[in-house]
């Protein structure tokens, strides 16, 4: 199994690698990255992030990154984020952001794979993925393309959870990888005049569904517009962790 | 420009047709489709739903409908809902809901086609289509095969607004086809313990979009869980319509 194993860069050392998926785009899955990956390095462990969300590339925005990554005799250098969390993205190599290329699966998974290789990953404990959205075939070819230890699931509870579950499950046994469990995002919101959670889409069915497939449930995050401005002012790292410190096992 | 129009089966009269359009799955596109025709209906409009959205057609769970269609020698009839609005769904003509029919572009077209074509649409004052989502390729085609009168943009504040409603806009401009306005879905949420406003993911910029493109805010909706539980429950007749009676021209 070892020699599947995509060889990272002769210099790079990483130890666990975490793929974060979601059934579809906008349920939070980049943010939930971002956060996941501030509050380990918070923690104290050396982070890393691979954006592999080719087609909608959001990480370098989440986090101010104004640079574009360097070349070395040794390979591309990830860019380190303001508490030093080092990142590799798309956006981060072309110039012109806007760049129509067309993402097509293989052309994706072929990037991602060099993202892993060409890139000097020195010393991360964690290294968070974030994947293309969704449970298909895009998904897929990426984690064929990289060494991948485990798997957390993002849901929302706007969309068919069971479903993105079920699929979710399958892509993981195909894949023989672990699904260290789900994070279910914006499922409700706490008033900030009396502090009433109010749940925006009535109980959502997350524990139960969680149950069936014998997953863990690691967080529920509200719908917190603090999040969206420190997103889109590049200040993730500025975030409070309180909903992610708890997935830290 | 009265050839291009397909003909309607020559026991059918529509005199408007409105297609809600959105940016991708999940903003509450069928569920503002709905609102729309429900609130018509009570109003005294007799008012028609075409879900042309075949790869998620949620509208006859929405209404709670049990029946199939049923054919008869002038064409299809479609199924009525419990206030007598007129449905067409491709969930209500397969036996199967569950059919594995792969949904391609041409065959999307061709199959709404042939339900402005082959359903008997009895006088009809408004017809609310569902349209497939997205601002690409299928919405297009869809766009070319039957002859729509207005466009309704379903927007939800944490998608790429701007892009999606300068898209949706060039797709109208293509097609020659007015646009009504623009209604968005769940931006705020009211607290149902203190009723204070609470803009879920900060204040949205949806009116100085609509200012750029001289368009119509028409509504802007709240997450609200009773709107999610009535839809769920195929009771989306009985839901509050404060919200979309002013659309109402
Ligand atoms: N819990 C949350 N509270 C508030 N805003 C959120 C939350 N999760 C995500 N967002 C916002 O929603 C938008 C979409 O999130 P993103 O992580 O890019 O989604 P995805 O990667 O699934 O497409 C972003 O503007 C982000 O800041
Ligand atoms: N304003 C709202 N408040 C609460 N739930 C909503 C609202 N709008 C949509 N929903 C719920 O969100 C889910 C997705 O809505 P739907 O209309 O099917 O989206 P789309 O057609 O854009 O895919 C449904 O369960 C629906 O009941
Ligand atoms: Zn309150």
């Amino acid at each position: 199994l070892t020699d599947f194993r995509i060889h990272l860069n002769a210099m790079s050392s990483v130890k666990k690698t975490i793929a974060v998926i979601s059934g579809k785009g906008g349920v939070g899955k980049s943010m939930i990255t971002s956060m996941l990956a501030v509050t380990m390095q918070r923690l104290g462990y050396k982070t890393a992030i691979l954006d592999a969300d080719l087609t909608g590339p959001s990480i370098p925005k989440m986090f101010g990154l104004k640079e574009k990554a360097m070349q070395s005799d040794f390979g591309i250098i990830p860019v380190l984020s303001k508490t030093k969390i080092k990142i590799m993205s798309i956006n981060l190599l072309l110039e012109n952001e806007t760049d129509p290329v067309v993402w097509r699966g293989p052309l994706i998974a072929k990037t991602v794979q060099q993202f892993w290789t060409d890139v000097v990953w020195d010393e991360v404990d964690y290294m968070f993925i974030d994947m293309p959205p969704g449970t298909g075939d895009v998904p897929l070819t990426v984690f064929q393309s990289i060494p991948i230890d485990g798997i957390i699931i993002v849901t929302s509870p706007q969309e068919l959870v069971s479903m993105i579950v079920s699929k979710s499950v399958r892509m993981a046994e195909i894949m023989n990888i672990p699904i260290v469990g789900i994070v279910e995002n914006m499922s409700y919101v706490v008033c900030p005049k009396c502090k009433e959670p109010y749940y925006l889409f009535g109980k959502s069915h997350i524990d139960e569904i969680a149950l069936k497939h014998h997953l863990e449930v690691l967080a529920k995050v509200p719908v917190d517009s603090s999040f969206t401005s420190a997103c889109d002012r590049g200040l993730v790292e500025l975030a409070s962790d309180d909903n992610f410190a708890p997935i830290v096992e």
